[in-house]
Formats: C-alpha cells, structure tokens, sequence
C-alpha cells in the first residue's frame, strides 16, 4: 500500500539538530536600540 | 568554485557603527537649528562594493533629541537624550557614504524630525506635559517675558532671540508654560538698548556670543517666572544669516532636511 506522509514530517526527520547551546545568530538589521523605541 | 560573496553587513556590526557615528556627527554638525541628536537605532544598511577599498553605504538610521542645543559645545557624548516623559523627538534619516581607502564622508542625507504622539505619552504619563506649538500665543509670551526678565537684570550684552528650540504647556495642577531658546548676545547694553533697540546689532560672527535660556512662567494659582540663560562664549556657527527670529514655524521641524549634490532618492 501507499502511504502518503506531510512534507513537515519529512522536513523535521531530515533536519540535523542545532548542537547543545547553539544560540541562532540576530537577525542583521534592525540594529538594538540604544535608548527607547517611539 | 567561485568564492563566495561576504555576508551582508549587519546594522550592529561594528562597521555599521562606525559609518552610523559618521553620519550622526555629520548631520549635527550641518544642522543650524534645534538640539543635537543621538543615535538610536541603524535601522537598515546597504553596501554596494565599487570596487578595491571603495564602497558606497546607504543607512537608514532612527535618531533621538537630546538636551544639548545644537548651538552647545558640549560633545554629543555627554548630550542626554531626552526621555520619553519628556514628549520625546525622533529623527529619521537616510544617509549616503562613501568609505574610500578606509575613510568615510558623507555624500548626500536627508533627515525628518517628528515628535512622539500625545497619545503615547500620556498614556504612559498623564501628567506629563506635552510639547506645544512654538508660535503658540502663550509660548510666544512666555519668552517675550523671560527675555525682557533676563535683559532687564543684567547690565552684559543685550540678548536677542535667535530661535525657539522647544516649549511645552502643563495645565494641572498649575498652568505652567516651559520654554527653551537660543539668544545670540548684541552690540548693545539693555540699557542702550531701551533707548534705541533698532540699532542693536548681532556681534559680528567672530566676536559672537550665543547662549540658550531656560524659562518657566506659572500663571495659575500664582503667577511665577524662573529664567536661567548661560552664554556659550566665542562659538564658530553658520548662524549669520538667520533671521533673528525665525518664524517659529510649528513642530516638527527640529532637524534641517540636508540636501547636498548627490541625492540618496
């Protein structure tokens, strides 16, 4: 029989894990804001 | 393979920075009129490599009004930005660079000033008061008196207002009108200056004095007027050629839309 399976399933399975205290790198801009955002 | 192109510059990479401290000292220092502003955030930045140690950088940058008239020799390091209570002032700006063997200058820029809505602010202060038109009857008063208070009480140059920089109105609990201005100091004693008032002249730009006043007038329940001006000393502007009183056009026009040869458009 054929199984049809979710592409998300798919994706997660062949994903490689982030190894521990990976911390993805910020976003490039905008930049931090130094005071207070109006 | 081919080697691959560099990562796109980020907006906190110190490079980035750099270029953004460039454009900031660039704009106060072409700016005639109002407060100093600080840099807040870089908000986007684009380079476009031109080829060996020469790129062209486009910035994106959100500024904020500090304390320090523009006018003030004090170094933008030590300028407070002013708080959000205080109806706050934003700055955006477009900035073109060019960073040629290593060295910035600035190519073209263009800045908007607008202040902070009231709404945000008196959410978050409902007491606060909030920024006023600067040819607002009151606010005009305000400083038609603290000038003639202060020129009234010194026997040094006699003062002329060279801008508004600012103004605010509190209603409760007492009425209150706050005022900040720039004054450039004459040719005239206030004494001199009852006389004949038409014939006091600014200093010519190499003697000149120029200073910023302070004042506060209370109308309700009693009235009050605190004025404090300071003097600059000897300061080195492009401020001959404003009016002595500019108009006072309405908020928000605290940074000089800068337009130079080469347009970032």
């Amino acid at each position: 029989s054929v199984v049809k399976r979710a592409a998300a399933q798919v994706a997660q399975h062949d994903k490689v894990p982030h190894p521990v205290g990976f911390v993805p790198p910020p976003p490039p801009c905008p930049g931090k804001v130094r005071y207070f955002e109006i | 393979a081919p080697a691959a192109p560099p990562p796109p510059l980020g907006c906190d990479d110190p490079e980035a920075e750099a270029a953004a401290e460039f454009a900031v000292s660039y704009i106060n220092g072409h700016s005639h009129h109002g407060y100093k502003f600080a840099l807040n955030r870089i908000e986007q930045i684009r380079v476009l490599p031109q080829g060996a140690d020469n790129e062209i950088l486009f910035l994106e940058l959100d500024l904020l009004e500090t304390r320090c008239p523009i006018l003030s020799p004090t170094p933008l390091v030590n300028c407070t930005v002013r708080s959000f209570t205080e109806h706050a002032v934003e700055g955006d700006c477009d900035v073109k660079l060019q960073k040629l063997n290593g060295q910035l200058s600035v190519l073209a820029s263009q800045c908007h000033s607008h202040a902070d809505s009231s709404e945000d602010v008196r959410q978050l202060c409902p007491d606060c008061p909030l920024l006023a038109s600067l040819n607002n009857t009151e606010v005009l008063a305000a400083v038609t008196a603290a000038l003639n208070d202060h020129n009234s009480k010194t026997p040094d140059a006699y003062l002329r207002l060279l801008e508004i920089g600012r103004a605010t109105i509190q209603h409760h609990p007492a009425h209150v009108v706050s005022v900040e201005f720039a004054v450039a100091a004459t040719d005239c004693t206030a004494e001199e200056a009852k006389d004949n008032l038409e014939a006091c002249q600014l200093l010519p730009e190499d003697q000149s004095n120029f200073g910023f006043c302070t004042a506060t007038v209370v109308t309700r329940p009693s009235q009050d007027l605190q004025v404090d001006c300071q003097l600059y000393g000897h300061q080195v502007p492009a401020l001959r050629t404003l009016p002595s009183f500019p108009g006072c056009s309405t908020l928000p026009v605290l940074i000089e839309a800068i337009a130079l040869s080469q347009d970032t458009s």
